[in-house]
């Protein structure tokens, strides 16, 4: 049996795709990769995410991420969230329960059988991490996305070059380490073992950015010709995106 | 111009 509850529902609403629910005694882990195998999301929900968190054996809940946001649509944010299966389940429940009205809302979503693709992904050495504000990575992606398609990252000795050259023009932004003594989340860190100059496609760059709501700052790791890591740290886990770059003809 | 890989050529299946 599994019963694992989020303390406030705002959490869960804001991660959503299609795709198996992992669930362990650690945690929550959801992985899923683009039809187009160029970008893969890893999240994992660690069980001190949750107020409360039990999980018997493993499972796997194959859940359709359309409907969930559905039922997800009808508890408030405030409320608490609880998640509830059975050790082979044909459904999860869903529970929302506003503490202060004492009102308390079911919904039972079917589950599916979602066959996927688990990829292995080992801990890889990388040639720079670049850590900073996750609300500044999302500026300078939606600035140049106007520009180019593609993202050109180039780390050269504490400096991140990020480049995008297209039909009307081309912009840049360049990046250097920075600490704010006060506000450590403002900070920006680049170590860097090796010179690095990558392409990413800015479509994919777009969608991670998205997780930007979930943590104050994102890494990047970056290794040449290899996929990229973007991590976006949780309380309890995280949101990764591994993403394929773009090589020359 | 430049060419997209696919993740598949990096990581195996598991």
């Amino acid at each position: 049996m599994l019963e694992a509850k989020f303390d406030e529902a705002s959490l869960f609403k804001k991660v959503i795709q299609l795709c198996n629910f992992n669930c362990t005694e650690h945690g929550i882990t959801v992985q899923a990769v683009d039809d187009s195998r160029v970008l893969l999301v890893s999240l994992l929900v660690g069980e001190d995410a949750f107020s409360s968190y039990r999980c018997d054996r493993n499972i796997t809940l194959g859940v359709d991420l359309a409907s969930l946001a559905k039922v997800l649509k009808c508890g408030n944010n405030s409320d608490s969230l609880t998640l509830i299966a059975e050790d082979t389940p044909d459904s999860v429940l869903v529970v929302f329960e506003d503490t202060e009205k004492d009102r308390i809302s079911e919904y039972s979503l079917k589950l599916m059988d979602i066959e996927s693709d688990f990829l292995n992904i080992d801990d890889m050495d990388y040639d720079s991490v670049i850590t900073q504000p996750a609300t500044d990575f999302q500026k300078i992606c939606r600035d140049l996305s106007q520009l180019s398609d593609s993202l050109n990252v180039l780390v050269t000795k504490d400096t991140v070059k990020f480049v995008a050259t297209g039909d009307i023009g081309s912009g840049s932004v360049i990046v250097k380490p920075f600490t704010d003594l006060d506000k450590s989340e403002n900070s920006v860190r680049v170590e860097l073992n090796k010179a690095v100059n990558l392409t990413f496609g800015l479509k994919y760059l777009l969608d991670i950015i998205k997780g930007t709501s979930l943590s104050q700052s994102i890494t990047i790791k970056l290794a040449d010709k290899t996929p990229a890591l973007f991590e976006f740290k949780l309380s309890s886990g995280y949101l990764r995106f591994y993403l394929a770059p773009k090589f020359d003809e | 111009g430049k060419q997209q890989t696919s993740l598949m050529s990096f990581f195996g299946k598991k």
